[in-house]
């Protein structure tokens, strides 16, 4: 089973 | 005074029908450098970051930066009512609660002009670090369009592995299982079919077809489009754009968070 990861918790925010 | 007028007004259309449905509301910043814009889609899947550069307009003044905050949706609307053939221009005043929109179509003696209300947005800005990628695949972008297309047919997630005999994108469902092996292409006879592929280390990254359908949504906007990855980090799906003279005058890149195995 796989789950989706968030793009925000790989970029940080400015 | 903002004033951007594109001769080519198909590529303002296709860039928009290009991220209409993923991304709903979003800010333009307009500096002397060009237009671009980043935005997430509504689940925080997904980001797209959008550059025309201004050398790539026919005419272009921007006198102060400015942050035009909008729904895209409504944009593609008004902009899918210009035709394939017409020249459009987008104005802002300094102070601008609206940019007006003007449609010329070349053989006529018509000007057609509407007018958007702009929206003031807290647009989060994700800062994108420059990443040297394990593996970098340029393919003709209607071939990535065909295979998200028809794996999602059996699969909801693609699990792309690149190694030195190749690339292959694979999938499983409910149905059975699914999957396209594509090897580098000998010649660049025909650069826009040229299949390249460079690995510097093998990688297996699983990613959402879904997201993958709506980034193909660009295929028009380039006959080619490049993947970039790397171990645990986001997917890159980048189409670059081209003028007339073959210079690049910008780009839509697409970043997917993978999925991961729990």
């Amino acid at each position: 089973k796989s789950s989706q990861t968030r793009i925000d918790s790989f970029f940080k925010v400015l | 005074m903002f004033e951007a007028r594109m001769v080519r007004g198909f590529i303002i259309k296709r860039i928009l029908e290009a991220i209409k449905d993923l991304v709903s509301e979003a800010s333009w910043d307009c500096s002397t450098s060009g237009m671009s814009l980043q935005a997430m889609d509504t689940s925080h899947v997904s980001l797209v970051s959008v550059s025309l550069k201004a050398d790539g307009f026919d005419k272009y003044r921007c006198d102060r930066n400015l942050t035009l905050g909008m729904n895209l949706a409504s944009l593609a609307q008004i902009v899918k009512a210009a035709g394939n053939d017409d020249v459009i221009t987008i104005k802002a005043p300094d102070d601008a609660d609206k940019i007006t929109l003007i449609f010329e179509p070349k053989s006529e003696t018509e000007t057609w002009e509407y007018e958007i209300k702009l929206m003031n947005l807290d647009s989060e800005y994700l800062g994108i670090p420059e990443t040297d990628y394990s593996v970098k695949i340029n393919l003709p972008s209607h071939k990535f369009q065909r295979i998200c297309r028809d794996l999602s047919q059996i699969g909801d997630s693609v699990t792309i592995s690149a190694a030195k005999d190749g690339v292959r994108f694979s999938t499983t469902g409910d149905l059975g299982s699914g999957n396209v092996k594509l090897n580098q292409t000998a010649s660049a006879d025909k650069p826009d079919e040229a299949v390249t592929i460079k690995i510097e280390e093998p990688i297996i990254l699983s990613f959402a077809l879904k997201y993958l359908n709506h980034f193909a949504r660009a295929t028009a906007l380039s006959p080619q489009v490049s993947l970039s990855l790397s171990k645990d980090v986001p997917l890159v799906v980048e189409y670059v754009i081209h003028d007339d003279d073959d210079d690049e005058i910008g780009y839509i890149r697409y970043y997917l968070a993978p999925k991961i195995e729990e």
